[in-house]
């Protein structure tokens, strides 16, 4: 996503 | 995924387990800020919404679903249970939730990494988780008498944040490109947080004392 944001922690 | 990240993880779930446990075999919340446990159950909700969009692992999507089915078990306990629900303080849990939901949702709608409605409230769960703690450290400033289990509680939950800082340094050294920023400066707050908390934690622990917090 934009920015490098990760959503693959909890 | 590391082995800081792992520890965190379990911390965090111990931590629910703890207060699970307590709950159950006391009958009793009594120290236990429903409004804590409602705001993460907003933070899970609204993070959580990629359960139905974004497989990521298994790993992910069994943690997601038991911190979200954990969290509405403590909620259901404090409000209907018959027994549990007379136990809890609610005339001392008096912390206004939009004193942290509406700062939270406006600094998301401004500072967020994509204007999309996941995004945004993705960015929401993030910022709300930071500070979800406070009401939770209000009460237990305002209980005198804090039974261990309560506090062991609030020590998991901090070192679960303390160990997610550590896997993100982790990861910046050994993956290339990896940076979130809105989380790294969130996961910082809500670490410092907790620092009072533990301070005291740790005083009473080796001192043998009862832990209590000063006015």
């Amino acid at each position: 996503t934009a920015g490098g944001e990760h959503h693959d922690e909890l | 995924m590391n082995l800081f990240r792992l520890l965190g993880d379990m911390t965090h779930l111990l931590s629910i387990i703890v207060l699970l446990l307590k709950i159950n075999a006391t009958r009793s919340c009594r120290g236990v800020s429903l409004k804590t446990q409602e705001l993460y159950a907003i933070v899970f909700v609204c993070r959580y919404l990629d359960l139905f969009t974004n497989f990521i692992s298994l790993y992910n999507t069994v943690m997601k679903v038991i911190f979200l089915g954990s969290t509405f078990t403590i909620i259901y306990w404090m409000r209907f249970h018959k027994v549990i629900r007379v136990t809890y303080d609610r005339d001392q849990d008096t912390f206004r939730y939009q004193f942290l939901i509406i700062p939270c949702l406006l600094l998301s709608l401004i500072l967020n990494s994509e204007f999309t409605v996941m995004e945004v409230l993705w960015t929401f769960s993030i910022y709300l988780e930071a500070v979800a703690i406070l009401p939770q450290l209000v009460l237990l400033q305002r209980t005198n008498n804090i039974d261990n289990l309560t506090g062991n509680y609030i020590f998991l939950l901090g070192s679960y944040r303390a160990l997610y800082i550590l896997n993100w340094i982790y990861r910046f050294l050994t993956e290339p490109n990896y940076r979130q920023y809105l989380v790294w400066i969130s996961g910082i707050v809500q670490t410092i947080v907790y620092i009072d908390f533990f301070y005291y934690y740790i005083r009473s622990w080796k001192n043998n004392e009862k832990l209590s917090l000063p006015a």
